[in-house]
């Protein structure tokens, strides 16, 4: 439990949302 | 028996004691996963954000993300009043909020929302100033520092030019604005403390 954000899930939908936006600009 | 997750974005801050802990954090998760989206959103919108490697737009969002949603909920808090409206609609008390177990967070928030509230602030510059939150995160992890930087004085310097070009018989503002600063960071860790327990312990 020493990185907040990785154990709240926190992480995992800040790369979702930034990915997202990747995977938008390539299509 | 009953669990509490006291946060004005949680659609149903008090669940029964036969839910178990995984259904009442997944139900919350759902309820602040649209408002980390927009925090995202926001970041993307900031000009030279997305010239940051990923890796560091990560980590600034990481430690950034409930610093920029504080201030942008601060006025859920009505500290005349002492009591706070949850996104569900709802208003709570602050002796109901203390019943819930809140405790000295609930009045760091109230706190920092007051004196927010205080300066005035135009969306705008609001927005301008959740930016500087941003870029003014936790640096742990970081990987190149001199960019951040460079960004985070770009934003300080427009922030700065906007509040004394609008307020140019006020010198005190812009530097009583960097000092919520430090406040926000305080707050970040005791919130994530909060939340840790919850996991840890419901």
């Amino acid at each position: 439990f020493n990185d907040p954000a990785n154990n709240l899930g926190l992480e995992d939908i800040i790369r979702k949302a930034l990915m997202g936006n990747l995977e938008e600009r390539q299509e | 028996g009953a669990k509490v997750l006291a946060c004005p974005l949680n659609a149903c801050p008090v669940a029964p004691a036969s839910r178990s802990s995984q259904e009442v954090w997944d139900s919350f998760s759902q309820c602040f996963t649209p408002a980390v989206r927009e925090v995202v959103e926001f970041a993307k919108s900031i000009p030279g954000f997305q010239s940051l490697s990923q890796h560091d737009q990560v980590m600034l969002l990481k430690s950034g993300t409930f610093q920029v949603l504080m201030v942008r909920f601060c006025s859920l808090f009505d500290a005349k009043e002492r009591a706070v409206t949850f996104l569900n609609g709802q208003t709570y008390s602050l002796a109901s909020l203390r019943a819930l177990g809140m405790g000295s967070l609930l009045d760091a928030m109230f706190d920092f929302s007051e004196k927010l509230g205080s300066m005035g602030l135009e969306p705008d510059e609001m927005a301008l100033f959740m930016a500087v939150v941003l870029v003014s995160a936790d640096r742990s992890g970081i990987v190149d520092v001199g960019a951040v930087e460079q960004l985070q004085e770009n934003l300080i310097k427009a922030l700065r030019s906007l509040i004394t070009s609008r307020r140019p018989d006020d010198s005190t503002l812009f530097p009583k604005l960097l000092l919520r600063l430090p406040d926000l960071r305080t707050l970040n860790n005791h919130h994530s403390d909060k939340l840790l327990a919850f996991r840890i312990d419901p």
